[in-house]
């Protein structure tokens, strides 16, 4: 473990925290979408289904037991609870789950480290997770005014990313055997994918005022 | 075995 890998773990963390936060605290979900959230959550539960008999740390069990709750409590408020639901933009979040689940499906019943259910599960997860703040993006493209919050939320998660880009650089270096091909490639594509959106935030930033996506 | 490394990531 090194301190790459904690950062980055923490920032996911606080990517989750900062979100549901938000939608706790303004009891409103505007300019969130439902399908990255949903996505995510089939991210996490398809990657994790060892949690009940690979025990590694108890580091990662807590860790895989926080994100499921807290992106489920994400979901839970965006359906469920009365004034938050009716905040949700549902007719500018019509990104097909379809078009990112399907292709991750096929890819990774064809390339896979090994051809058991668990693996191309967690294989799927690796590629889903590459894709799945696409619905996000392109909400925030449609609605152009980007509040604080949401802006936050997708900026952590780009750094998430990034630091563990640098933790796999990291392990490279310093772990005899460590190669992981799948996990970079993808992780490199989801990182990519966040790199337009941070230029817009870095340069909202530095001018102090409120994120605007351009059309 | 180089797979089981990487599932010590989250």
């Amino acid at each position: 473990m090194n301190i790459f890998r904690v950062s980055a773990d923490i920032l996911h963390l606080l990517s989750i925290l900062v979100l549901l936060l938000k939608i706790h605290a303004t009891k409103s979900c505007a300019g969130i979408s439902l399908k990255t959230q949903e996505l995510y959550l089939a991210v996490f539960v398809t990657r994790y289904l060892d949690l009940f008999w690979n025990f590694h740390s108890l580091y990662n069990s807590v860790f895989k037991v926080v994100y499921i709750a807290t992106s489920s409590m994400i979901i839970w408020y965006m359906k469920r609870h009365r004034g938050v639901k009716q905040t949700y933009d549902k007719d500018h979040d019509t990104f097909r789950y379809l078009f990112l689940i399907v292709p991750c499906a096929v890819l990774a019943l064809i390339v896979n480290g090994r051809f058991s259910l668990f693996e191309i599960l967690w294989t799927f997860s690796i590629y889903l997770e590459a894709v799945a703040i696409l619905p996000q993006l392109v909400l925030l493209q449609r609605t152009k005014n980007v509040d604080n919050l949401t802006g936050n939320y997708v900026f952590l998660l780009g750094l998430y990313r990034a630091f563990y880009i640098l933790n796999w650089i990291y392990r490279y270096a310093t772990e005899p055997h460590y190669s992981a091909w799948i996990v970079w490639l993808s992780g490199l594509v989801q990182t990519g994918l966040y790199l337009d959106f941070f230029y817009y935030y870095l340069q909202a930033w530095k001018q102090s005022k409120k994120l605007q996506l351009p059309s | 075995a180089a797979g089981e490394e990487v599932k010590d990531e989250l």
